[in-house]
């Protein structure tokens, strides 16, 4: 494993503390898209059904189980905790699901590298979880005030996505048979789609003032 | 093979 990878795996590893932080301790999921959270429940639930094939490492299946089990306790926390439930902000939070995952599963039919049914659910998990964070961004957009453990989850969330670009230009060159154009595509689309997050993420911190997205 | 350089990433 190279340091892009590792470095990728540790900031998505940290968005998710971060988010676990904020619903745990602070019992406020104000800021989250609970959409998001979902759509991240089942990308999860459909690129690691290699779980039960395949043994990689331990550290890989440890991830993968960290994962899943932190996507499905978050959404069981925005929907179901007393306490937290009350802080999500439904309202703004009006993303429609399946215009997201229907041209995600049909694309993953169309397009895949094996028409097999692990390797079509692969495809839609990677197409889908390119797209995710769209539900997020929006009701960031709505959102007065930012948090600040709302922006950092967000952050970590882009930077994880930047480290794994570069983890790949580092596996084309040193693994021979390292081309999967699929996720390298979704990939890059989902790197782009934080860019003008990053922009004001950025300049929130230089100038020293409340993260806010124009709308 | 390449099934697995896929599979190993999260």
């Amino acid at each position: 494993m190279n340091v892009f990878r590792l470095a990728g795996d540790m900031t998505h590893l940290l968005s998710v503390v971060v988010l676990l932080l904020k619903i745990h301790t602070i019992k406020s999921c104000a800021g989250i898209s609970l959409k998001t959270q979902e759509l991240y429940a089942v990308v999860f639930a459909a690129r690691y059904l290699d779980l039960f094939v395949h043994f990689v490492s331990l550290y890989n299946t440890v991830m993968k189980l960290v994962f899943l089990a932190s996507s499905f306790s978050i959404v069981w926390y925005m929907k179901r905790h007393k306490i937290v439930r009350r802080t999500y902000d439904k309202d703004h939070d009006t993303f429609r699901h399946y215009v997201l995952v229907l041209p995600c599963l049909l694309l993953a039919l169309l397009i895949n590298e094996k028409f097999t049914f692990r390797e079509v659910m692969w495809a839609f998990s990677i197409y889908l979880e390119a797209v995710a964070i769209f539900p997020q961004l929006v009701l960031l957009q709505r959102t007065r005030n930012i948090d600040n453990l709302t922006g950092q989850y967000v952050f970590f969330l882009g930077a994880y996505r930047v480290l794994y670009i570069l983890n790949w230009i580092y596996r084309y060159f040193t693994e021979p048979h390292f081309v999967h154009w699929i996720s390298w595509v979704a990939g890059i689309v989902q790197t782009l789609l934080y860019a003008d997050f990053f922009y004001y993420y950025i300049m929130s911190w230089k100038n020293n003032v409340k993260l806010e997205l124009p709308a | 093979d390449s099934e697995d350089t896929k599979h190993d990433e999260l």
